[in-house]
């Protein structure tokens, strides 16, 4: 494993710590979309479906776990804890995301490396990943107030897959079996992508010490 | 083997 892959699951990891933290300590999950925290549970599921079948490193079926139970600990903060689920405001939240989940399951049908079962989940994991954060970044656009621990939550989140792209280019530079996985490359640069605008506000805000807030 | 190599990812 390289330092480029590591430091993309670790801001990951990073992500999910500082938005349960913010769960748990702040009792809120104010201008959190349940939406992406949903699409990111179907992502860990249909991505990590051979989590008992497939044992490639203890790192890796731990990380797959810790994914996992905090993506459904996430989930059942913001719907069933009787404090937390007060703050999530579900007026803003309203990004159409099954039709996202629709689009992907069939672009996953057509577009694939081998038509097994295994593999379209995994790739159908690999596309709703990429959009999976439209929902929050929509949701975010409509907060006034973008508190620190929230903004940088997105950031993080936004900096793993681009961390993971540089992964890929020095595993496609320096191991000799690894197969060129445009389709990943593609989403990866998609989902990366799509914080473009977000990170320019982060870094602007971060740059003026003044509070983040997008542009609506 | 040709299907593993990207599933070693996260």
């Amino acid at each position: 494993m390289n330092i480029f892959r590591f430091a993309g699951d670790m801001m990951h990891l990073l992500s999910v710590v500082v938005l349960l933290l913010k769960i748990h300590k702040m009792k809120s999950c104010a201008g959190i979309s349940l939406k992406t925290q949903e699409l990111y549970a179907l992502v860990f599921i249909c991505r990590y479906l051979d989590i008992f079948t497939g044992f490639i490193s203890l790192y890796n079926t731990i990380m797959k776990i810790v994914f996992l139970a905090s993506a459904f600990s996430i989930l059942w903060y913001m719907r069933s804890h009787k404090v937390v689920r007060q703050t999530y405001d579900k007026d803003q939240d309203t990004f159409r995301h099954y039709f996202l989940i629709l689009a992907c399951m069939v672009l996953a049908l057509l577009v694939h490396h081998k038509f097994t079962f295994r593999e379209v989940m995994w790739t159908f994991s690999i596309y709703l990943e990429a959009v999976a954060i439209l929902p929050q970044l929509v949701m975010l656009q409509r907060t006034r107030n973008i508190d620190n621990l929230t903004g940088n939550y997105v950031f993080f989140l936004g900096t793993y897959r681009g961390l993971y792209m540089l992964n890929w280019v020095y595993r496609y530079l320096t191991e000799v079996h690894y197969h060129h996985r445009w389709l990943t490359w593609i989403s990866g640069f998609i989902q990366t992508a799509l914080y473009a605008d977000f990170f320019y506000y982060y870094v602007k805000s971060w740059r003026n010490n003044e509070k983040l807030q997008l542009p609506a | 083997n040709e299907s593993d190599d990207s599933h070693d990812e996260l």
